[in-house]
């Protein structure tokens, strides 16, 4: 049993429990957006993870970003070859803007601090490929109207 | 303990029939049984409460489509249609592993079973803080239906969580998607009605409201019109509501409203009761001190019984009482069946498109406050009656005529049963 005084538990002790690595960096992020269907991998633990260069984005050409490889957990992870994967990092953009899309998020394709907290918020384990970003209802719109008073 | 956990893995089960008529996948049947197993318990809430909250989310679904969920304890594991567990890291043999507090907190095998991460902080209902399970679990209960996450504010399928509101429920898009799958809510009805009630507000003005029912067997669910479902957490039991009246099976409910009478009639079998509307219960006896019930062959002399349906039409003070293929229409002023009657169903209430017509053996009929109009509800269909301003826009039509039929769901949505041991909830 987890410790506890409250009576509802609202005191339970997280500090003890094993907190998820957090997105932190794009190579995290890549880990994310394969675990989560928009990455097409079906073993995201075991991608080529593209070198640091190719994680240039679109809006500063040339910046090149200092992220470390993160293994942890990853151990059958391989580095990426040292030349250029303009694939890669166009796939790796490409998932980023449609998650970016899908979460409400400025399409911009960069990995910035909302991006990196949509990703770390809590979420279903449950992968998105396939799922749509709109109304999936086929009724006539006119007949929805918004429940105001939810009170069971 | 290896066979144990082979049976528990989803691969290992067999294969389930599908219905896939659609070109969608869902489950075929619409009695589905769930089990929280034993090696997966929570750790932070009691066991009452974790199988209270699964109960809960499976009502949910139900309330929204035809399917109906059932807590089974006793079965064989292989036999459970959804087997639902707590686990940290490596848990339940299952292949996914859980990350820790935070990120991940569940997750959820198409047409199998839901796992919950007990390194998240899942807390019961009305709790402020945490995670709520109840949410968490109508969610993954969704993706085990067959619906994929679903990036729209307002839908339970969005696959972050966000916190909740004091409370939360199915919206209109989430139960049609629902729905796509499963089709919607379909059956027949005891009675229908608007029920009239005078209220006084906070300046002691005494104004009338109503509020319309479906009865069907013993269980009853208020319609909201306006939000083109039923009252959250319906159905209710009609003893529970409606007091002194027969729990199940009520045949007809009569409102009789002039300028000198005011009552309101449930009928059922041979038997009468009047209702009582400000003190919300059945009166013991009527002024003559003759108590309820009461012979419907006593008090509506000359109608028979047991009858289908009946409903007042205050144009003409008649109390029309529908039994097989005829109808009775009697007089409350003479207190007598008008002269005439009975008279074919068909005659009095004429077909505006030939052939469509309910004939006889009505299950319901009701007149609606909402709609102003008279609907005859027979199976899953439903006619509405000619009203007099369909006749002032079309003087053609025929006077109580019947125009085509529709389906009851395109007009009533989700009015749907639940599971006998979920309605006690």
């Amino acid at each position: 049993e987890k410790v506890f005084h409250s009576r509802d538990h609202a005191d339970v002790d997280m500090t003890l429990h094993h907190h998820a690595d957090l997105v932190v960096d794009k190579d995290t992020a890549w880990q994310f957006l394969s675990k989560y269907g928009f990455l097409k991998s079906d073993k995201w633990d075991e991608q080529n993870l593209p070198e640091e260069a190719e994680f240039l984005s679109d809006e500063s050409p040339d910046v090149k970003d200092t992220v470390p490889l993160i293994h942890e957990g990853t151990s059958s992870s391989r580095r990426g070859s040292e030349s250029d994967n303009p694939t890669e990092s166009s796939n790796f953009i490409s998932a980023l803007k449609e998650f970016q899309m899908m979460s409400g998020l400025p399409v911009t394709g960069v990995f910035d601090d909302a991006t990196k907290a949509a990703m770390n918020k809590p979420r279903c384990g449950v992968s998105d490929r396939g799922s749509p970003t709109g109304p999936t209802s086929t009724q006539n719109p006119t007949l929805w109207s918004p429940n105001a008073n939810r009170s069971r | 303990k290896k066979r144990h956990l082979a049976m528990l893995l989803s691969k290992s089960r067999p294969r389930r029939s599908t219905g896939d008529e659609l070109g969608l996948m869902a489950f075929s049947k619409k009695v589905l049984t769930w089990r929280l197993i034993g090696e997966g318990y929570s750790s932070q809430l009691s066991i009452d409460d974790q199988k209270y909250i699964f109960k809960l989310a499976f009502r949910m679904w139900s309330e929204v489509s035809p399917l109906e969920f059932a807590e089974d304890t006793h079965s064989p594991l292989e036999e459970i249609d959804i087997k639902l567990g707590f686990g940290t890291g490596r848990h339940l043999g299952c292949a996914q592993t859980f990350d820790g507090a935070g990120q991940e907190f569940a997750h959820a095998w198409f047409l199998g079973d839901i796992h919950f991460d007990d390194d998240e902080h899942f807390t019961g209902l009305n709790a402020g803080t945490g995670i709520s399970l109840l949410k968490v679990a109508v969610h993954e209960i969704g993706h085990v239906l067959g619906l994929p996450h679903i990036y729209r504010p307002g839908s339970i399928m969005q696959p972050s969580y966000l916190p909740q509101d004091s409370s939360f429920e199915l919206d209109w898009l989430d139960r049609k998607a629902i729905q796509q799958l499963y089709g919607g809510c379909k059956g027949r009805f005891s009675t229908v009605f608007d029920w009239i009630r005078r209220e006084r507000t906070a300046y002691g003005e005494i104004v009338i409201r109503f509020n319309t029912y479906f009865m069907r067997d013993g269980w009853y669910w208020l319609y909201e019109n306006r939000s083109n479902r039923t009252r959250y957490g319906d159905p209710v039991a009609v003893r529970v509501g409606w007091h002194g009246i027969p729990a199940s099976g009520v045949d007809a409910y009569v409102h009789v409203w002039t300028w000198t009478l005011d009552a309101v009639y449930f009928f059922k079998g041979t038997r009468y009761w009047r209702y009582d509307s400000e003190n919300d219960q059945a009166y013991a006896e009527d002024s003559e001190g003759r108590k309820y019930p009461r012979l419907i062959s006593e008090g509506f002399p000359g109608v028979p019984s047991p009858i289908d349906t009946a409903f007042f039409d205050r144009r003409n003070s008649h109390i029309y009482f529908f039994k097989g293929m005829n109808v009775y229409s009697f007089d409350v002023v003479t207190n007598a069946v008008a002269s005439g009657f009975p008279q074919r169903i068909s005659e009095v209430f004429p077909a505006v498109k030939r052939g469509d017509h309910p004939g006889g053996y009505l299950d319901a009929s009701y007149f609606s406050y909402t709609h102003n109009a008279v609907f005859l509800l027979k199976g899953v269909h439903f006619w509405r009656l000619v009203s007099s301003r369909d006749r002032w826009l079309h003087p053609s039509l025929p006077r109580n005529g019947v125009l085509p039929g529709q389906q009851v769901d395109q007009q009533w949505f989700d009015i749907c049963n639940v599971h006998d041991s979920a309605l006690k909830m």
